[in-house]
């Protein structure tokens, strides 16, 4: 079970499509300041259906969509789609590819798609779950938290186990 | 759900003190399960026993017996205690930035070695770290390749070196995000429509 | 005090542009004056014209006056507006972490270009910083230097380079810390009881 | 008017005494982890008299005490003193040179001193205005904080431009 893909369009700098392929191991991101990195640690987490904006660094949601450069204009929707390698059978569907994507235009309207497939978002929540991500992505570590486990009461550090448990 | 929490916090407890002994190499960690704060402060106030962040101090065996007995035990916190090599245990709030990040690493990755996520993605988490301790984290991911996908944003020249693959990305004259090259164990893929470093 | 204010930041503002426009090359700056938030947010959501961090909103020549005739001025905020090269004016809390660095450190150096305190300390205030722009810094400390007296801690070598007095600080066998050594514009001065780098 | 020497003997980490003297111009403090480097910047911010234990990263005062190493006993007292060059005449007293100490016993006692004699903490604030140095100290950016200024609301960021003006 791994991540294979993220592909990006009008999500927060990529406003064209791009497209990441993952493998097993270790890929490191490197770029200058304000390049992109970071930008997609949030789409990955806003992919997975992340419902604060705060957690993608916005003050609403919207704010992920491409908002436009001196040479380009805002985009009217922001769409992430991940790809994750079920052959271990870790997703409880036959599929050996497992894809979530999710969409977001100006007016605010929002869609969840499984394989292409509109869903809602708890299902998107299930899937994960049975994936071995929790809803409250655990497993991403953003810029500038590294300490956050350590500022918290004790008992908010157990959110981090029982998430794993 | 109680004993599956019981029974994972047991392996990351026990893996946090080894993790620990590799990244303060002389030093001791310990994960403890503490009672809940009741004074609705944010627990540092309590700090009874020294060497650790906060909370309201360490049950006893008796206590937890108690506890399981008819207390709620699934309310208590868990506190982190860790003593580097020739200091005494202190407060975790009076540890250097680079120390405090080197203890929430260790607390990550004891909760990884016992129920592996399939990816973790890691931000510049080693901004606060000296040559010396990136190289024990870097030595410490690539012993866990094998288990789990790690993908790691950094804008050291270092952390670049444990790469299985790496991604350049930019700002490009348009004012979007593209990707600059994609480099797999060696071979450099252009992809099509990049412009030259350092554009 | 009013006036004083008033004067210190026309200065600041000013040199908040001028700074902006050295650390983030073709971009521009601007510090403006608002009504403070009335909602007990942090303003976050009250950010109506983008490009802005957040705050209630720029008062015009006429609310200006109509503030100086009845209406307290001197409980206006400080709003912050970046607009990096190439990209359009966004919400600060959008940046990315260095790109927030540089923005604070802009706002910091135009305060100190209008009244400079006698020493500054920054400390690892660079650490989200890409080498470009850790340059960039250096440069602008450099042209400060015969203002004011700054202190700077860090543990990047980079950094190191525009030392005219340069302390190495380090933690003995014993747990505690002492100097290691110091030198001073090339002359290296070792200083008693110090043992050999690399302990 | 510049910073001229700090001495520092059982404050955190500096059980034994220290003394760093400093130049006008640019000083840079370098060395691994741990090793004490930002406890320089806490030893100024205390001397000059900080009064909540979080600005140095204690719970209580007393945390400034030196608590002891595996090979040596904890401190009884923390004391640190600063020395301020006022050959320009900043400062409105007869001197060329400045001093400001303070100290901090285990049982919380604490005494603060300008040219070793003995004075209030009121004392001590008043000279350092004069100086030019705020008593929130605005001049000491701390370990993590650069970003503190865009985070407060747009009123807090006032006091930064009041307390220069
Ligand atoms: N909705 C949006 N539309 C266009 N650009 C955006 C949007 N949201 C964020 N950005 C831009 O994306 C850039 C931030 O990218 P990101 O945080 O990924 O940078 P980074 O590569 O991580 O840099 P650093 O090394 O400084 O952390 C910023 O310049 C920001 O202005
Ligand atoms: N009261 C105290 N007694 C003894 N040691 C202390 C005390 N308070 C703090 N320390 C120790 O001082 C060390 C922290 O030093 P400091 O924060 O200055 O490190 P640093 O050089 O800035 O490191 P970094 O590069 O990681 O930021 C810690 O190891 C901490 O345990
Ligand atoms: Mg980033
Ligand atoms: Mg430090």
């Amino acid at each position: 079970m791994y991540l294979k893909s993220v592909k990006a369009r009008g999500f927060k700098s990529f406003a064209r499509p791009v497209e990441f392929a993952f493998e097993p191991g270790i890929t490191v991101v490197v770029g200058p300041n304000g390049s992109g990195k970071s930008n997609i640690a949030d789409a990955v987490v806003w992919a997975m259906g992340e419902q604060s904006p705060s957690a993608v660094r916005g003050a609403t949601m919207q704010d992920v969509i491409f908002s436009g450069s001196d040479q380009m204009a805002p985009s009217g929707m922001a769409e992430v789609e991940l790809v994750f390698d079920n052959s271990c059978g870790t997703i409880p569907l036959d599929f050996s590819e497992v894809m979530i994507s999710r969409r977001l235009y100006r007016d605010g309207d929002g869609q969840y798609f499984i394989n292409k497939s509109g869903c809602r978002l708890i299902d998107v929540g299930e899937l994960l779950s049975d994936a071995g991500l929790g809803r409250d992505s655990h497993s991403i570590i953003s810029q500038g938290k590294v300490d956050a486990v350590l500022e918290g009461r004790p008992t908010e550090r157990r959110a981090h186990i029982e998430e794993a448990a | 759900i109680e004993s599956t929490f019981n029974a994972t916090f047991e392996a990351v407890q026990q893996n946090f003190s080894e993790v620990v002994s590799t990244l303060f190499p002389g030093g001791e960690g310990r994960l403890t399960l503490v009672k809940p704060e009741t004074d609705g402060a944010d627990g540092v106030r309590e700090d009874g026993g020294g060497g650790t962040d906060d909370g309201g101090g360490v049950m006893t065996e008796e206590e937890e017996e108690d506890a399981a007995a008819g207390i709620s035990i699934d309310q208590r916190g868990i506190e982190i205690s860790v003593k580097p090599a020739r200091k005494t245990v202190r407060s975790l709030s009076l540890f250097s930035g680079g120390e405090r990040s080197l203890v929430a690493i260790a607390f990550l990755f004891a909760i990884f070695l016992a129920r592996p996520a399939p990816f973790y993605i890691l931000d510049e988490v080693e901004a606060a770290l000296d040559d010396t301790n990136i190289d024990r984290l870097l030595i410490m991911l690539r012993s866990f390749q094998d288990r789990t996908q790690f993908i790691v944003i950094t804008h050291q020249k270092r952390t670049m070196e444990v790469a299985d693959t790496l991604y350049g990305v930019s700002m490009g004259a348009d004012g979007t995000s593209k990707i600059l090259s994609r480099r797999m164990n060696g071979d450099d893929a252009e992809l099509s429509g990049v412009e030259t470093i350092g554009d």
